[in-house]
């Protein structure tokens, strides 16, 4: 009714004729497209997608490229984000938002902390700045508490001292988006609703009911949007832009003539989620859905009703070749999209064949609707609840929703998808992560190997004492076999032995920079002895020596050969560590990484159930047949001519 | 001297940290490993990721004091920064985004720069006291 008025008073004047909003619609949605695509195609190619699960990564102890979080990333992320958004692609900002919020995080932290903060206190600070990013999207700030435990740090130690700066944080952003109201309504989210009418225990089947499609919804949109990712990769890559063009011009197209389509997904939510007030003419909301009752003619319900089917169905497939296009895309929002559209389009039927008017509250089903799928496709609980009981503030409703994502996560459960898209797509991509949750047949088959199969047994060991020069040929010759992250430290005494000692352990960079620290000429270089574990009494106080004892860890990790695989992932998954040393009777017989750990668990999963993922590479190539036949259609031949 | 290493009796193999580099098969699950470096948490844990420690703040007039302040705060002050970046941020995503997505549509008519929520704000916004200011 705002809006309405706004418009009568003339202060808001839509585009007036018969062709001309079209043309402005269609020309506008591909203009904001390609200059989103454009801007992370040349100028920062890591702001693309949602990041989450580069995050997801990086929280966990793989620190991915600097430029993934860099300011370049961060200003890109902000500019092209909006502009995808309002290209009217199906990607939501969520998802993205937790990029720039990590962003900001990581860049402040590392400036205003530089003289004290260490890897493990950065971990806190970024995923305290990824809640705060989810708390700012949705206008949840507790959700997005939530979100940093339950998604980003969960295979990470989740300490009160994580708990505590993630709620501040969440706080502060929150409150200074309050400050803002970019809405000027005094709501930091456009779907912000509240319900007034209780629910009543005969809607549980129709709630069991909407989990079931959230289930279904997030095990086969994630499935078919990994299939297109794939068909991405081997037909498309060559054309990032004209795809995000072509995907554009067709959402824009098929949108223009549904108005759940039409609509940002934001306001289309809030009008979906809107609880109907009927006969009552002072309320401030107004929609064609809340003048549908028992006595409406029978071909305006089937024109909302197949309307809202319409816009399940398109917004479900826009949204599996969307995500993952090269522009800055989350899926949450479209997801909860997919949701709502479903969600009313059953509470119409409800309410016209089961229940009558003013019974149920056609609003809460669609905003259950929009929890199912959001929790059916980031397989999130706790975090999803919460978020949309701040989205409403309806604890009345907190029950059912309760029921629908318990519903979702059964059907997920029961399916055999493990984790939500994000640790989809970090299988996809061929990332490290230490899984937080392992299934029985796969500690099964681990637990038949041991360290000894496993570690690699031909290492590069430096000895305790070693010159300078020797030391930096090490680090520095390019051309150098020694492409190596760490060395194992050995006693001198064992110099010439065919079985050595490990003494200690020590990190490549930290030598380089211990190295870059001392002001040694090369010609000293070759004189001056480095020494990790004897003091300088022990050298007989000789001089041009330099101790490199506080870079050495002294207690490496070690286990015996013996030790079962399972094992070892629980301790590297424990204690963090990126090298386990496998000794034997105190000698050194290999040493085991992290990532060798991944690699193995991966292969051998792989060995035994088959490939993760399967793709039907036969009906890629028909479909890229047909994709090239259009091409060719419209491209020039030999003369040069258009056909 | 650094030494290459086999103990006797030992397959030879490879990994992040070893010479060999086709001890496991390459398969897509894995494809993308070498692009991320693992952080060793137990080596790292107090080790400051930057020496660089020169405050020129904190050079100046009463050093003492400022530096007792600024160790007391700096964690407050870090994430109170960062959270206001974040919100701000957001603030114009929200604003921007939303001016596209109405332009897709129509324009404001006092000024084409403003979303439809800025410009018809005030039309339908009754509180025009001026007196109370928090209502302002």
């Amino acid at each position: 009714r705002q809006e309405f008025e706004c418009e009568a008073q003339g202060l808001w004047i839509a585009w007036k004729g018969h062709v001309s909003p079209f043309i402005i619609f269609m020309l506008l949605s591909v203009l904001f497209a390609l200059i989103s695509t454009l801007l992370v195609k040349y100028v920062a190619p890591m702001a693309t997608g949602s990041g989450i699960s580069e995050i997801k990564v990086w929280v966990s102890g793989f620190e991915y490229n600097k430029e993934f979080l860099g300011f370049l990333t961060l200003v890109i992320k902000s500019v092209a984000l909006p502009l995808a958004i309002s290209s009217g692609l199906s990607v939501g900002k969520e998802g993205p938002s937790v990029h720039y919020a990590t962003c900001c995080g990581y860049l402040l932290t590392k400036w205003l902390l530089r003289d004290t903060l260490t890897y493990s206190s950065q971990y806190e600070y970024i995923t305290a700045a990824s809640g705060a990013g989810v708390a700012v999207a949705f206008g949840a700030p507790i959700g997005g508490v939530l979100f940093g435990l339950e998604e980003i740090a969960s295979a990470n130690r989740f300490n009160s001292s994580t708990l505590w700066k993630s709620y501040y944080v969440a706080l502060v952003a929150i409150t200074t988006l309050k400050y803002i109201d970019p809405f000027r309504n005094g709501r930091v989210i456009l779907f912000n609703v509240t319900y007034d009418r209780d629910w009543k225990v005969q809607e549980i089947p129709i709630f069991i009911a909407l989990g079931i499609f959230g289930g279904l919804y997030g095990k086969y949109i994630s499935k078919w949007n990994i299939n297109f990712i794939h068909f991405r990769k081997m037909y498309l890559s060559s054309w990032p832009v004209q795809e995000v063009l072509f995907l554009a011009t067709l959402t824009a197209l098929i949108s223009y003539f549904n108005e759940f389509l039409k609509l940002d997904m934001t306001e289309s939510m809030g009008i979906l989620f809107h609880e109907c007030v009927k006969n009552d003419n002072t309320s401030t909301f107004s929609h064609r859905l809340c003048q549908l009752d028992e006595n409406t003619h029978a071909f305006e319900f089937l024109k909302i009703f197949t309307s809202l089917c319409f816009a399940t169905v398109i917004r479900a497939l826009l949204v599996v070749v969307s995500y993952g296009a090269r522009v800055p895309a989350g899926i949450f929002v479209p997801s909860m999209a997919v949701g709502a559209t479903f969600g009313r389009a059953v509470s119409l039927l409800v309410e016209r064949f089961i229940s009558g008017p003013s019974v149920i509250t056609p609003g809460a089903y669609a905003f259950l609707g929009a929890a199912a799928t959001l929790s059916g496709i980031t397989n999130l609980t706790l975090t999803v609840v919460v978020i949309m009981f701040e989205l409403t503030g309806a604890f009345m409703y907190i029950i059912p929703l309760m029921i629908v994502v318990a519903i979702t996560r059964i059907i997920l459960s029961t399916s055999g998808i493990s984790g939500g898209i994000a640790d989809q797509m970090i299988m996809v991509n061929g990332f490290p992560y230490l899984e937080d949750e392992q299934d029985e047949e796969e500690e099964e088959t681990l637990e038949k190997y041991t360290a000894e199969q496993l570690m690699s047994s031909k290492l590069i060991t430096i000895n305790e004492t070693i010159y300078l020069s020797e030391l930096e040929s090490l680090l520095y010759d390019s051309a150098s076999e020694y492409s190596v992250h760490g060395f194992p430290i050995t006693k001198d005494e064992d110099k010439f032995e065919k079985e050595k000692r490990c003494i200690g352990y020590v990190l490549k960079r930290h030598l380089a920079s211990k190295i870059m620290m001392q002001s040694v000429n090369s010609t000293k270089a070759q004189t001056t002895l480095v020494y990790f574990n004897k003091s300088n009494e022990e050298l007989g106080h000789r001089e041009n020596c330099i101790g490199f004892k506080d870079i050495m860890n002294e207690s490496p990790i070690s286990v015996k050969k013996a030790v079962p695989v399972t094992l070892l992932f629980r301790m590297f998954k424990e204690l963090g560590c990126k090298t386990i040393i496998v000794e034997e009777s105190g000698i050194l017989k290999g040493l085991v990484t992290a990532k060798d750990i991944l690699r193995f668990k991966r292969i051998k999963y792989r060995e035994v159930h088959g490939a993760k993922f399967t793709y039907n590479e036969a009906l890629d190539r028909r479909c890229w047949s047909v994709i090239h036949f259009i091409i060719k259609r419209f491209t020039t031949n030999r003369n040069g001519n258009v056909i | 001297m650094p030494t290459t290493y086999v103990p006797i009796n030992q397959p030879i193999g490879d990994g992040e940290d070893v010479i060999d580099t086709n001890r496991f098969t390459n398969i897509p699950e894995t494809q993308n490993f070498d692009q991320f470096v693992t952080i060793d948490k137990i080596a790292e844990e107090n080790r400051p990721l930057s020496v660089d420690s020169d405050r020129e703040f904190l050079n100046s007039k009463y050093r003492h004091y400022r530096e007792v302040i600024w160790d007391r705060a700096k964690t407050f002050i870090t994430l109170s920064s960062t959270a206001i970046v974040i919100g701000c941020i957001a603030g114009f995503l929200q604003v921007f985004t939303e001016t596209l997505v109405n332009w897709k549509t129509g324009h404001c008519q006092r000024n084409w720069l403003l979303n439809k929520s800025f410009c018809c704000n005030g039309v339908v916004n009754e509180v025009t006291s001026t007196s109370n200011l928090l209502l302002k």
